[in-house]
């Protein structure tokens, strides 16, 4: 047996189908509820049957992409998958919907797949096991029609035993008192308080007998004494554990709660921002008058323009703003945001920034509200993403026959936009995202290359819907989205750090707010 | 097409032994070429895992292992296995779960 992942800190767990209207889900809860029982029974696990969210173990039956970035594929091979323990998904067991099930009592393969067996499998998973090569066992990874019937294979049993421990026992296995051969004596299981009935020969045998009977009861109650203790003190770590778990509950809550205000607040101050600057009419360049100052990027705004007779721009707070594109453009780190950007060099953030992306690349289009994404490609060219169309800039004069739709490098008709584009360090290949998904770049040929778009899950830990991405000077590739940043770990194909850092501090060297806290000594 | 049909079977091949987690699951994206020695090495951590022959080669028992229904989860410490960073609350689409 293989132990993966981490192990539940409760034997208490609660588990909940979530497609209960589904036409067998009276026999999905029969066959789960009994495949848990079987782990039950094998454990000091204990599993209660609830209908909510908030469930330790969630099943679910899906079909293909069902969001987890682990698509099912139809009917055959992959028949279900599960998570290991932890918060979140983790615990929940997915079936594919598309497989035949037999929900029956029946183990006729005729009858379909058998959903207990598989379902015991998948919950094996759901409580830390990982698969084993042990045939027999229930948790080898290739399907197997066999009798359950509540039994669990000794692999099976070792796993989870080692996990959760065996069912309590009132005492463990005492030695039992020596008993003269001459006597007949009834013995029930060890673990249970021995029943004697005695024929003695002798008053002496009788007395040694008594004396070992009466040593036995204070053993026995000096157990039964130590058991109550322990059992006392587990309660009270329980109930400690608990504590601490609602504590910590509360407040990862309250982080969760003020992250989701703080972005609602930003998603709104975006929306003004693009719904303000959709209705701003076109300057006059005699205006003298005052310009609404209602154009903001985000909740910090950098006003430097105080010259009354001259429009008024918002530009952008250099420490709290996220970023449309970045990229590194002639050694240089490029950070556009709304139709700004800024510029850092070896001496850090030149002066003025930021300012107009026009004032270098004046081809872009004049209304310019924002660029979605931006890369310098192998023959040193600027390419920017904008909306439906893309640019591609020989240094700053737009190559000729630019710009261009973006489904003329193959890229799907309806596609709204681009959220990023970068080269991956790993294989030097380039590469675009849009929403869920993404498109490596021919640089031959200049067109998508075939086999995409895939699902950004394998880019894991950035999720969906990023705000930018690029490779950085030491060869690494960043992605963004708010106002956090993620490092990627191209071998182990993750994000180096699960939280997302603040892309101020690094990228534009902000300084921290005095009750902020470093991330890496968080 | 004997060379085709055998190209074809090492690619599925390939893939199997990827989306499994014999072989590591940034190929799938960087297309890494491998020598052929990894491939024979990963067919027969496959096969011992299967409990069938340990060859090292695509045979008619592997190829009858890698058509059998088998459970999603990687085989070796596979990707599956929960942390919260690979988590999106927010956007993954899946459904709106709190933490609990």
């Amino acid at each position: 047996y293989v132990l993966q992942g981490p192990k539940w800190s409760k034997t208490a767990l609660t588990w909940s189908l979530v497609n209960r209207t589904m036409p067998d889900a009276t026999n999905v809860r029969r066959m789960v509820s009994r495949a848990l029982s079987v782990w039950e029974n094998n454990s000091k696990l204990t599993f209660r049957e609830v209908s909510s969210e908030q469930a330790d173990i969630q099943i679910l039956f899906a079909r293909l992409g069902h969001g987890d970035g682990y698509k099912f594929d139809g009917p055959g091979q992959v028949l279900a998958h599960a998570f290991y323990p932890g918060d979140g998904r983790g615990g929940d067991a997915h079936f594919d919907a598309d497989e035949t099930w037999n929900f029956g009592e029946q183990t006729d393969d005729d009858q379909g797949t058998n959903f207990l067996n598989v379902a015991l499998h998948e919950l094996g998973h759901s409580l830390g096991l990982g698969h084993s090569s042990d045939q027999k066992a229930v948790m080898f990874p290739w399907y197997q029609n066999n009798e359950v019937d509540g039994k669990l294979p000794d692999d099976d049993r070792n796993g989870i035993q080692e996990l959760y421990g065996s069912k309590q026992k009132i005492w463990g296995p005492l030695r039992p008192p020596t008993t003269p051969t001459t006597t007949t004596t009834t013995m029930r299981p060890l673990t249970y308080r021995p029943v004697y009935t005695h024929k003695y020969n002798t008053n002496r045998e009788r007395n040694d007998q008594e004396e070992r009977s009466r040593e036995w009861e204070r053993q026995w109650q000096e157990r039964e004494k130590q058991d109550r203790e322990r059992q006392e003190r587990e309660r009270q770590e329980q109930e400690r554990q608990q504590q601490e778990r609602q504590e910590r509950k509360r407040l990862e809550w309250e982080r969760q709660e003020r992250e989701r205000q703080e972005q609602e607040r930003q998603k709104r101050i975006r929306e003004n921002w693009e719904r303000n600057r959709n209705k701003e009419p076109v300057t006059p360049p005699t205006r003298t008058t005052l310009r609404p100052t209602n154009r903001q990027y985000t909740s910090g705004v950098h006003r430097q323009n105080h010259h009354h007779n001259k429009p008024q721009k918002n530009k952008p707070d250099n420490c709290m703003t996220y970023y449309d594109a970045i990229s590194m453009i002639r050694g240089e780190l490029f950070i556009f945001r709304g139709p700004y950007l800024w510029r850092i060099g070896k001496n850090g953030l030149y002066p003025g920034y930021p300012t107009e992306t026009r004032r270098h690349w004046s081809a872009l289009p004049e209304n310019l509200t924002k660029v979605d994404a931006v890369y310098e490609n192998k023959q040193r060219q600027i390419v920017f993403f904008i909306g439906q169309r893309y640019y591609v800039f020989n240094s700053v004069n737009l190559a000729p026959g630019f710009p261009k739709p973006l489904a003329s490098l193959g890229l799907p008709p309806s596609l709204t936009h681009i959220d990023a584009s970068f080269v991956w360090g790993h294989n030097n290949r380039t590469y675009l995202t849009s929403g869920t998904l993404y498109w490596r770049i021919d640089d031959y040929t200049g067109q998508v290359e075939l086999d995409y778009p895939r699902d950004m899950s394998i880019w894991s830990g950035v999720g969906y819907n990023i705000d930018a991405a690029f490779q950085y000077l030491d060869g690494k590739t960043y992605f963004f989205k708010n106002l956090g940043y993620w490092e990627f770990n191209d071998d182990r194909m993750k994000v180096a750090h699960a939280k997302a850092k603040k892309s101020s501090r690094k990228w534009m060297q902000c300084s921290m707010s005095v009750n902020e806290v470093d991330d890496d000594q968080r | 097409s004997a060379k085709s049909k055998n190209a074809i079977s090492e690619d599925i091949m390939y893939n199997y032994l990827m989306q499994f987690d014999y072989l590591p699951k940034s190929d799938l994206e960087t297309g890494a070429l491998r020598t052929e020695k990894q491939l024979i090495d990963a067919i027969r951590s496959l096969q011992t895992f299967g409990n069938i022959p340990v060859t090292g080669q695509i045979d008619s028992a592997t190829a009858r292992l890698i058509q059998q229904p088998r459970c999603g989860v990687g085989d070796k410490n596979s990707a599956y296995s929960f942390s919260p960073d690979n988590l999106d609350h927010g956007s993954m689409g899946f459904r709106a779960r709190v933490r609990r």
